[in-house]
């Protein structure tokens, strides 16, 4: 059976899809079989990966209204064993539309924990969340076996941590009591930057051993790649954006075998 | 009658809270009186300006839900001229509870339009929007005379225009007709990266005139100045992001004034 990780943090512009698409495709050159679920209406990691548009014809809103199965939504990327469902501004009516629906917490879960889902092999799906803790958010964490939140080394993001981990426990105590935190990994970090070893002996004071030892610096080639509909591992396979993913995957599949 | 602009764009991490307490604070130091709503869950505007916890009583939730004034909710800052209403992740719950509620997209028009406004003696009102299209985005687009986007010089921060000038059109069609775009500023603008001069140059192209002239650089006093809990005016008044944001508003003021 697949780990299944949201990637989530509420506070935008943190590094979610950033970290979705590359940590993915980490996964992915080391020979796991990736699957990732673009839930955010933006739709960024599908376009960060190619996915034009036009050819966003089953997506995670059809997925959890039920529409289509799984398997008719997944797309294969231009990345070996890394796939994709993609997501279209569709999804932000979601909030609205399943008001009514008593499961509707649980909604992609029922998807992803479907007995059938081990027969597609994949070793991870990767969850990419929006920038805020509504129903789509909260699918996500019922859905996942663990929570992976990439904090950027900036001040206001520390602000909204607290408010994070009360929302994973409340999902705990309501919907999935296995819900655990995977980890937090400082994203965009600058080494000259005050601010970001701040934020780090913060992060690692308070949370110990839940921050990932591996750091992701703030790299231009990251922010370049999703321009060339690829991951920074195709774009700039030599890059320091590159070797922060390689080792964070390293030592997410250390912490998932050992689990 | 005070101006009142909404700082929005659902791309997070792009600025807008940074822009509203700045902007702010840039147009209170030339003599105008400034009121910012702080409209986000994650209250950052609020503690970027050292409004504590424990120091927000009356929030912007309870000025929605109208058990309080605009008068009992306004607090002052450290800041002359500004002065702030500020937020609590009470809000977050503001898509749930407004439901049935067919008002639901005036509440916020409804206390800043209010014939009592005028006697406060604003001249501007900035509100800082969480990074979605939810409910609370649509309640300042139906309360605000304009739009200001702030616009990432980044791959994915181009993306989410389109939706949000279609959401910008639905608004004007239903509720707010006189709704208009104030500007688009680009910020965290790097002149060495490539990717900030495609960024303008498909945004000047693209959408001429809406584009502000004054461009914000990344510069990392604007990131440290929340941290302190003022402004970077404050903070660092001779920095390149103090400069950048006395420059916006008087471009802002100069465009206001031709209305
Ligand atoms: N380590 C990094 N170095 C440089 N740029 C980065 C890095 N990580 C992300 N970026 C850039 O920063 C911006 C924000 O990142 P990203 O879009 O992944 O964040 P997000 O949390 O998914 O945002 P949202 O909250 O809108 O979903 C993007 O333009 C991205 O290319
Ligand atoms: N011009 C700039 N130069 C350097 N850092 C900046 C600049 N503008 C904003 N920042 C920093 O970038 C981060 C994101 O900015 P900010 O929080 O204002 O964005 P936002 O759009 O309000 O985010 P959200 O979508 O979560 O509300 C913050 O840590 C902020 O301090
Ligand atoms: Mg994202
Ligand atoms: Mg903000």
């Amino acid at each position: 059976d697949p780990a299944i990780i949201a990637i989530a943090n509420q506070k935008g512009g943190v590094g979610k899809t950033t970290t979705t698409i590359n940590l993915g495709a980490a996964l992915a050159e080391k020979g796991s079989r990736v699957l990732l679920i673009d839930l955010d209406p933006q739709g960024n990691a599908s376009t960060g990966l190619g996915i034009d548009q036009e050819m966003r014809k089953a997506t995670t809103y059809d997925l959890i209204a039920g529409d289509v199965t799984l398997k008719q939504a997944i797309q294969q990327t231009s990345v070996n064993n890394l796939s994709i469902v993609p997501a279209t501004t569709d999804l932000s009516s979601a909030d609205l539309e399943l008001i009514d629906n008593t499961k509707r917490s649980f909604l992609l879960r029922d998807v992803l924990r479907d007995d059938d889902v081990s027969t597609l092999g994949f070793d991870y799906i990767l969850i990419d969340c929006p920038p805020s803790l509504n129903i789509l958010t909260v699918n996500a964490m019922v859905a996942a076996h663990s929570l992976l939140v990439p904090l950027q080394s900036e001040f206001f993001a520390l602000e909204g941590l607290s408010q994070l981990i009360l929302t994973v426990r409340d999902v705990r105590q309501t919907a999935n009591p296995d819900l655990r935190i995977e980890g937090i990994v400082l994203t965009m970090y600058d080494r000259r930057n005050n601010l970001s070893l701040q934020v780090e002996d913060d992060a690692r004071e308070n949370m110990g051993d839940m921050v990932f030892t591996t750091v992701i610096p703030r790299n231009v080639r990251l922010s370049e790649a999703p321009s060339f509909a690829v991951p920074v591992l195709t774009y700039d396979s030599g890059s320091k954006g590159s070797s922060a993913y390689r080792a964070l995957a390293k030592e997410l599949n250390a912490r998932t075998k050992n689990k």
